[in-house]
């Protein structure tokens, strides 16, 4: 199965 | 204050096309640099970023700082007036958009160039939009591949009718997307392509390293909306990176669109 990660997994909050 | 003037008005209608489906609201950043825009789908595993930078207006001019919340669907409604008209030469409207000193409002005024006896306002509600922003830092790609902006639509869409995901793989031997459905499965490989009679015709691909990322095809075609805006789009892939797609904006700026990849469980 795939998992869908958020952006947020990659990006920090600005 | 602000005063911008856009001679290419249907550019500013097809940037408004090419991302109203995948955001709803957005805040529209205007600075003396430019217009600039970020902003996440509801479900926050795609972005898209747009700028526009002061030099691609005909007049720009910026006091301070500020930002104008919009629904993107409204603003695209009142685009449209201004290319409905079949008398009028719908594809090169002057535009004009000047928020009101309470910055509630925004006036988007249409001068049509062939016509200059009739002038249409808009006046647009703004909203408070309260958006998080995502610090997106400078990042070494794996692979970075340059390719026809019809092509990709065109891979994305047939692959959409047989499977969910996209398997993008760049390899020695060119860039493969994949697919896989209950009827089957698919592969397109595109391979460099220098030898052609235009640039914009032409497949580069530059690799560093061998990169294979999943996508969600739903996403990915709801960037190829973005294909009016350029007639190429470079994709540039890192592993456990989101894939950035992007569309130059001729002179202008750009439309990037990131998107998270699908990793195993």
């Amino acid at each position: 199965a795939q998992n869908q990660p958020k952006l947020s997994a990659f990006f920090s909050l600005r | 204050m602000l005063e911008l003037r856009l001679v290419q008005g249907s550019l500013l209608k097809k940037v408004l096309e090419s991302i109203k489906d995948l955001v709803n609201d957005a805040n529209f950043d205007c600075s003396a640099t430019g217009f600039s825009l970020q902003a996440m789908d509801s479900s926050h595993v795609a972005l898209v970023a747009l700028l526009l930078r002061s030099e691609g207006f005909e007049h720009y001019r910026c006091d301070r700082n500020m930002s104008m919340g919009m629904n993107l669907n409204n603003m695209a409604k009142m685009l449209k007036c201004a290319g409905n008209d079949d008398i009028i030469t719908p594809s090169r409207p002057m535009m004009a958009v000047t928020p009101s000193p309470s910055c509630s409002k925004v006036q988007v005024r249409f001068t049509c160039c062939f016509a200059q006896d009739k002038i249409a306002d808009f006046e647009m509600k703004l909203m408070d939009i309260d958006s998080e922003h995502l610090g997106i830092p400078e990042a070494e790609y794996h692979a970075i591949v340059r390719m026809p902006s019809s092509e990709f639509s065109r891979i994305c869409k047939d692959l959409s009718s047989i499977g969910d995901t996209v398997v993008i793989s760049v390899t020695k031997e060119g860039v493969r997307f994949s697919t896989r459905g209950d009827i089957g499965t698919a592969n397109v490989v595109c391979r460099q392509n220098t030898t052609v009679d235009k640039p914009e015709e032409a497949t580069i691909i530059e690799m560093n390293e061998p990169v294979s990322l999943t996508f969600a095809l739903r996403y990915m075609n709801s960037f190829t909306k973005a294909t009016p805006l350029s007639n190429t789009v470079t994709i540039s892939l890192s592993s456990e990176l989101p894939v950035v797609v992007e569309y130059k904006i001729a002179e202008m700026g750009y439309v990037r669109f990131y998107l998270a990849p699908k990793i195993e469980d």
